[in-house]
């Protein structure tokens, strides 16, 4: 239908775009400017420039500059330390055991951090990750105050001279005040027990989810200061397009992407492909 | 309150006896975008939207009220009316043990929910029996025991049982022994793109009579929540739905975009991760929370 070039297959070609944005939930504002853009595009080009080729090299300019590395620019084998944290559900657990075997076979000593006392079985849950990965587990007593479990985790860490920590949070909702002052408080402990550049906050997010994981971004953000975000069950399809609205609006870069349930399950954030499976 | 959001365009409407559709597109346009915010799905905010529009335009704008004002009236009615009038019961009779299935996508709630239905018949003077099908997470059936430990409920559970249809029918005969008049059963969670595990769940359902089959949904899921309810529809027709998290202020949008296209009832909505946060679905609460 592209043969004719006339204004009705243009105003189709905007509504598939819309659609396709809100669809991938990049949000109805961010999506509204993308087609507004489009339109822009439309008038000034003279070339017959395909939406979905438009689209791709504006949302791949919007992450180009995202850096999926952690800990760029810090060498030493001394202690570093990825904090993961957010809303119940997402992936921490997976996500921790995941990583804990990525870095282990990169060279790294790594020590998993148990400091979800709350949840049934969150414990033994992280336990089995560990196992599989075949590194160590750092466990406190269920209940036990998770600030303590970190501390003394951190601790048992810095003895074993290893060269991660790695350590998994129980989930909260964002809009709950204790929770997120707990979280603040546990991140101002291994504040104390690591500079700045060794420790990566890391936001789980479901690739699922739609506007609210802006908000959780947001809210979180407020209470730690993250360095960068883990979308998780991206094989379910979803295209997570919230990530631009997060990258857009609060400036994080997508560090992993969790694609399975199983412990290799995990990679990179690769912009190119990420756009790729948005737009067609 | 609602009106108080929009008090900005509706200075631009002038109170007239009719509502023109220019009055009318003013305010749908600002609506539509409140909607997909609170991820109401895309088709569902257009149809709704065309409804309204219907009803509103040319409607008389009584004295005490602005056009604005009507034509939010006439949305929250729309959204209200799609959700349903009353709250749903549970369908508690049947055979004994009459069983109930939880189902849904990884991490959605469907453990720490089956734990709380079970506390919940239980206030209600049935004994039920938790049991966990759910052989591939790591330590699920712990995750199980430990909850219904907490809930004061009885878990059941052999090792030797390797299917979720063996483990069922051993924790019927179970039930029957300790006269258990219900079944809470926890499944693994699986996407709607995972093609083989919704088989699993079909086979389970062709061997055994499930009174609730509950699709257990996360509030928080965006745009992707039409498709992952018409898949578990066609693979497993669940009989209703359970929001939870619903206590992380999402706005629920995904709610009204599945009853919508389903016509399942909202039975149940978890409200917090501990036993006693369940609670009955109120579509009007509801109702206000999606329009923001
Ligand atoms: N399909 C798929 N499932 C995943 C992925 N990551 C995690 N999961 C599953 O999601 C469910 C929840 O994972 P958890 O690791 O327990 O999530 P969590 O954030 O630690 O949960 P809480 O600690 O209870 O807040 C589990 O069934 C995981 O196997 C992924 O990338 N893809
Ligand atoms: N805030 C909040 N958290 C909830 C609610 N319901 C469940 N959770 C939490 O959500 C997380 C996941 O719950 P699970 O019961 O493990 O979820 P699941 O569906 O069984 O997960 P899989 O078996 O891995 O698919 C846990 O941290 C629960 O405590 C709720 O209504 N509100
Ligand atoms: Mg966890
Ligand atoms: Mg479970």
């Amino acid at each position: 239908s592209r043969i004719w070039g006339g204004e009705k297959i243009e105003d189709e070609d905007w509504e598939i775009l819309e659609e396709t944005l809100i669809q991938a939930d990049i949000g109805p504002l961010l999506a509204m400017e993308l087609v507004e853009g489009f339109r822009e595009f439309k008038k000034e080009s003279t070339g017959n420039k395909d939406w979905r080729g438009w689209l791709s090299q504006v949302l791949l300019k919007e992450i180009s500059e995202n850096d999926s590395r952690l800990f760029a620019g810090t060498a030493g084998k001394d202690l570093k330390a990825l904090f993961l944290i957010g809303i119940n559900g997402v992936g921490k657990t997976t996500v921790a055991g995941k990583l804990a075997n990525y870095y282990q076979q990169k060279g790294e000593q790594v020590s998993l951090v148990a400091a979800d006392t709350f949840r049934a079985a969150a414990i033994e849950q992280l336990q089995v990750w560990a196992d599989r990965a075949k590194v160590h587990c750092i466990k406190g007593s269920a209940g036990a105050d998770p600030g303590t479990v970190v501390y003394d985790g951190l601790e048992a860490s810095l003895r074993r001279k290893d060269s991660l920590a790695i350590i998994d949070t129980a989930g909260r909702s964002h809009v709950n005040k204790n929770l997120l002052a707990e979280l603040e408080k546990v991140s101002r402990i291994i504040g104390k027990h690591l500079p700045t550049d060794r420790v990566e906050n890391l936001l789980v997010i479901d690739a699922m989810a739609g506007q609210n994981a802006f908000l959780q971004a947001e809210s979180i953000g407020k209470a730690v200061p993250i360095n960068g975000v883990i979308l998780t069950k991206w094989d379910s399809q979803a295209r997570g397009g919230i990530i631009f609205r997060i990258q857009k609006e609060l400036g994080l870069p997508i560090k992993f992407i969790g694609v399975g349930e199983k412990i290799e399950d995990i990679i990179p954030f690769d912009p190119e492909s990420f756009v790729q499976a948005l737009v067609f | 309150q609602l009106v108080e959001k929009f008090s900005g365009i509706f200075k631009k409407l002038r109170s007239k006896g009719k509502l023109s559709e220019q009055d009318v597109d003013l305010v749908l346009k600002e609506l539509r975008m409140v909607l997909l915010e609170s991820d109401v799905h895309f088709r569902v905010v257009k149809d709704l939207v065309n409804r309204v529009r219907e009803r509103a335009v040319g409607r008389d704008v009584l004295d005490s009220v602005t056009p604005g004002e009507m034509v939010i009236k006439t949305f929250w009615e729309e959204i209200k009316n799609i959700l349903g009038g009353e709250a749903h019961s549970l369908n508690t009779t049947g055979n004994i043990p009459v069983l109930h299935l939880l189902v849904g996508l990884q991490g959605s709630g469907k453990t720490t929910t089956a734990a709380k239905l079970a506390s919940w018949l239980k206030k209600r003077g049935i004994s039920p029996l938790l049991v966990s099908t759910d052989t591939r997470r790591p330590a699920a059936k712990e995750q199980l025991a430990i909850l219904a430990h907490n809930s004061g409920v009885a878990f059941f559970d052999d090792s030797s049982c390797v299917t979720p249809l063996s483990m069922i029918q051993a924790a019927m005969s179970a039930a029957r022994e300790k006269s258990a008049d219900a079944i809470v059963v926890d499944t693994a969670g699986r996407l709607h793109v995972e093609k083989d595990l919704l088989a699993e769940l079909r086979e389970l359902i062709g061997e055994m009579a499930f009174q609730e089959r509950f699709l257990v949904l996360d509030a928080t899921t965006g745009q992707e929540a039409v498709k992952v309810a018409e898949t578990f529809r066609d693979w497993v027709d669940p009989t209703g739905l359970i929001l939870t998290k619903i206590d992380t202020d999402a706005r629920g949008g995904a709610v009204l975009s599945i009853v919508a296209q389903t016509g399942w009832p909202v039975k149940l909505v978890g409200v917090g991760e501990k036993l006693e946060q369940l609670e009955v679905f109120h579509p009007e609460r509801m109702a206000s929370r999606i329009l923001g």
